[in-house]
């Protein structure tokens, strides 16, 4: 599970 | 990026325009929680401390730098300039009912345990329930500006479209962040009863009140 990948989010 | 994430961030931009808009244009801050606008101010400082750390895009930016200068921007609007108009006495949800659970909650479940990872994790728990200031002010008073009411459909509108958002990434992208999307779900449900005042209400033109 990615997780890392939400913090391109605001 | 996805068209839902894109209209997520768009409808987050407008509502925090419309409240400055509203500001401005009527040199007032009657019906608006200053509560509220500190809780996001924390929620802004806490999660873009990756600002330092990491460089994403331009967008990813420009958006972060204007979300936190924005939110201290109100908070001096309400606390300053236009001091006068805020209304205090109905503002009176206690800050400290949220950040101190939030705060808790955030250091035992979290994805690590490192400072940068749990003051994310905060900001995602705290702009959860950042809103239920405000919602209890419209519930005190009773009524909302019609004004207040489109910030406020916009802001709630924006965390539903990124359920969109985290839908379409899952099945497109492999990813799934637990943390924001029950956060993001929560926050979605705290809106309910506004959205369905606002559809049956505002958008037929007349003025958002409770019912006595």
């Amino acid at each position: 599970v990615d997780y890392t990948a939400s913090k391109d989010e605001l | 990026m996805n068209v839902f994430r894109l209209l997520g961030d768009m409808s987050h931009l407008l509502a925090i325009l419309i409240l400055l808009l509203k500001m401005w244009k009527t040199r007032s801050c009657a019906g608006i929680s200053g509560k509220t606008q500190i809780l996001f101010a924390l929620v802004f400082t806490t999660r873009y401390l990756d600002l330092f750390s990491s460089f994403i895009s331009i967008y990813n930016t420009t958006m972060k730098l204007f979300f936190i200068a924005s939110s201290y921007f109100t908070i001096f609007l309400m606390y300053s300039k236009f001091k006068a108009t805020y209304d205090s006495n109905h503002d009176s949800f206690r800050m400290e009912f949220l950040v101190v659970p939030v705060g808790g909650l955030a250091f035992l479940v979290n994805h690590e345990f490192l400072p940068l990872e749990i003051l994310w994790t905060f900001s995602i728990y705290l702009e959860s329930v950042a809103i239920l200031p405000q919602l209890f002010m419209v519930s005190k008073t009773g009524e909302a500006e019609t004004i207040t009411s489109h910030y406020l459909f916009a802001l709630g509108s924006y965390r539903l479209l990124y359920i969109f958002n985290w839908v379409y990434r899952y099945y497109f992208d492999g990813f799934f962040d637990l943390i924001a999307v029950v956060a993001g779900c929560v926050q979605t449900i705290l809106y309910c009863d506004f959205f369905y005042l606002y559809i049956t209400k505002v958008l037929k033109g007349k003025k958002l009140s409770l019912p006595a």
